[in-house]
């Protein structure tokens, strides 16, 4: 099973992760064995420096995106990693004078961890890119469906061109092969149902303009198609919006 | 972009320094 939520993710967590285990039963060796730790005010001093790097770059894509999640998500996923790194000084400045100190190593082992954890929560706020595009969708599809022409229909078109072609980009990301084919099927029903929603939209716009017979069960089949293919788009977000973490709470 | 890179930096960094504690109470095995 695999640990992170998407190929990007991983390639950059999954070695460091993969460390971390390492020193963790290191250090549950250390613990009964009293092996030492010598100085690590280097490294931590580039841990220091890359997690300052971070935080700033982030805290100007804050100031500069119109992506509210990207706003609400990136700054305690900053406050995390930021006292993350803190552990990591602080269990140097232990080590230094004490290279058994058992509640270094805790610190160091919390540190890491939290700085993978921190960095993940980061890069995971990306992620809402293709939910923000099947919101716009979602709300072109909510216009048109008040919209008794079939005009606003051309830019739900090309907003269902830029989804379809987001989800099949992230699909191919995903690490999930369940989320990749809950994301595929959905996505395949959504375009299937869009010729049927044209043709419904058109049946309703002539039916009610040349006030003919049968307007209401135009409406009700239009009516109809709209739910069932928001429905689906709302499917794709909760998928998009999965990660490995929400799984035991999902299935 | 930027962000990806410096999320790369923090792994590159943290990696290092899990590899030094690590390394070195391999060494006193």
């Amino acid at each position: 099973m695999p640990v992170f939520h998407t190929k990007t993710i991983e390639s950059i967590l999954e070695p460091v992760a993969q460390q971390i285990s390492h020193l963790v039963i290191m250090h549950e060796e250390g613990e009964v064995d009293g092996k030492a730790i010598p100085d690590l005010t280097v490294p931590v001093a580039a841990v220091q420096a890359a997690v300052s790097n971070l935080v700033r770059v982030g805290k100007e894509t804050v100031q500069t995106t119109e992506d509210q999640v990207m706003k609400r998500d990136m700054p305690p996923a900053f406050i995390k990693v930021e006292n993350s790194c803190s552990k990591l000084v602080q269990a140097a400045q232990m080590l230094k004078a004490d290279p058994y100190s058992v509640p270094a190593r805790d610190y160091l082992i919390d540190g890491s961890r939290g700085i993978l954890s921190g960095t993940s929560d980061l890069l995971l706020t990306f992620d809402e890119a293709e939910v923000q595009t099947c919101l716009c969708v979602q709300g072109q599809l909510h216009f048109l469906e008040q919209a008794n022409e079939f005009s606003p229909f051309f830019s739900l078109s090309s907003g269902m061109t830029k989804m379809s072609k987001m989800i099949e980009e992230r699909q191919q990301e995903l690490t999930h092969q369940e989320h990749r084919q809950m994301l595929i099927s959905s996505m395949n029903t959504v375009k299937e149902l869009l010729p049927v929603l044209i043709s419904a939209i058109k049946i309703f716009v002539t039916t009610k303009s040349s006030h003919g017979a049968g307007v209401e069960e135009a409406e009700r089949n239009r009516r109809f198609t709209f739910e069932k293919m928001s429905a689906e788009i709302n499917e794709i977000i909760r998928v998009l919006q999965l990660t490995t973490w929400d799984e035991d709470a999902w299935a | 972009e930027q962000i990806l890179e410096a999320a790369k930096s923090i792994a590159a960094a943290t990696s290092a320094l899990v590899k030094s504690a690590s390394a070195a109470q391999r060494e006193l095995v």
